[in-house]
């Protein structure tokens, strides 16, 4: 029993786990807890692998996912490709609150969002703005295209498909993401 | 991306992620951690297990699901994480993953897979006994 209340989170985010267990010592709940702790680090934009400003898309947009999951009841709130909204966990959390559903995802997810009143903020910084024009400058590489035309290795796109399938080696596309690039 | 898991002094559990997944995704991708079971997994009778690394290979393992299911049968929480990065190494061995696991009783642990450049996975802890926020390091299988 000594070994209870537990919080422990992946990476070494010490806010965020500041948050979680600060939350649980307040006398916030377990779900209270873990909102915290991921809202802290949506914050926080930690290790630029969470929240805003991080990881633009092929059109230098960033875009969040989130789930929260209570382990009592089995209910999960998430949301997904969410748009425009700094907070994912807590609009992960209205999921849970105010509907019947599990999962939102896009530009729905963003309305659902602004209807429990979360502000709509442009997510893109001066970092996320840099990364994405640094990609553009290297012909769109690295990329998540296969077996299309322009070869997607050496060209941006707009792509279409090819008729004909390259077996590709699996660790040249794998070691695309690693330690700064990952879910 | 941050997976997390809580249990509070009862026994009950929950589990969240949070990210903005990959560097230069296709429009309209959507990673492992919104989905419940692959990001992260709660199940107040048996344990909580969140996943972090590749979505696009994690997802389609289940691992926090798996690692939870492990853990039911009364696996360490350690052996449980361990078993599903071996699971996923079976078929893709250069795969970037991690997954930390926890029981009911508060006992924890994580595993990652073994690559150049990424050898020991941190996390954080924090527990009566630690009695504040602390890192811990696992060395890759």
């Amino acid at each position: 029993a000594s070994q209870l209340p537990l919080a422990i989170n992946t990476w070494a985010f010490r806010r965020a786990a500041e948050a979680a267990w600060s939350t649980l010592q307040a006398g916030g709940s377990e779900m209270d807890a873990v909102e915290k702790g991921c809202g802290q680090c949506e914050i926080d934009q930690c290790d630029g692998s969470v929240g805003y400003g991080g990881s633009p898309d092929e059109h230098g947009e960033t875009t969040l996912d989130a789930m929260i999951m209570d382990g009592n009841t089995m209910q999960v709130g998430a949301v997904a490709d969410l748009r425009r909204i700094k907070n994912a966990i807590g609009v992960a959390r209205k999921v849970i609150e105010h509907t019947r559903h599990t999962l939102l995802v896009g530009e729905s997810a963003s309305m659902f969002a602004e209807s429990m009143g979360f502000p709509c903020e442009d997510l893109t910084t001066q970092s996320s703005l840099s990364i994405y024009l640094k990609w553009l400058n290297r012909s769109c590489q690295p990329n998540f295209w296969k077996n299309v035309t322009p070869d997607a290795s050496k060209s941006c796109g707009p792509y279409k498909q090819t008729a004909k399938f390259n077996k590709e080696e699996q660790t040249v596309w794998e070691r695309r993401i690693q330690i700064s690039n990952h879910d | 991306t941050i997976g997390m898991i809580v249990i509070g002094q009862t026994g009950s559990i929950a589990a969240g992620t949070s990210t903005n997944g990959a560097n230069h995704k296709i429009q309209g991708r959507v990673g492992d951690s919104p989905i419940a079971g692959a990001g992260a997994y709660a199940d107040s009778t048996a344990g909580g297990a969140a996943a972090t690394g590749d979505g696009d290979i994690m997802m389609r393992f289940l691992p926090s699901y798996q690692a939870v299911e492990y853990m039911r049968t009364g696996m360490d929480p350690t052996v449980a994480c361990q078993k599903v990065i071996s699971r996923i190494q079976k078929y893709h061995p250069y795969f970037f993953g991690a997954v930390i696991c926890a029981n009911m009783s508060g006992s924890y642990g994580a595993a990652c897979n073994k690559l150049p450049g990424f050898t020991q996975f941190h996390f954080m802890v924090s527990n009566p006994t630690l009695r504040q926020p602390s890192e811990q390091i696992v060395d890759c299988i």
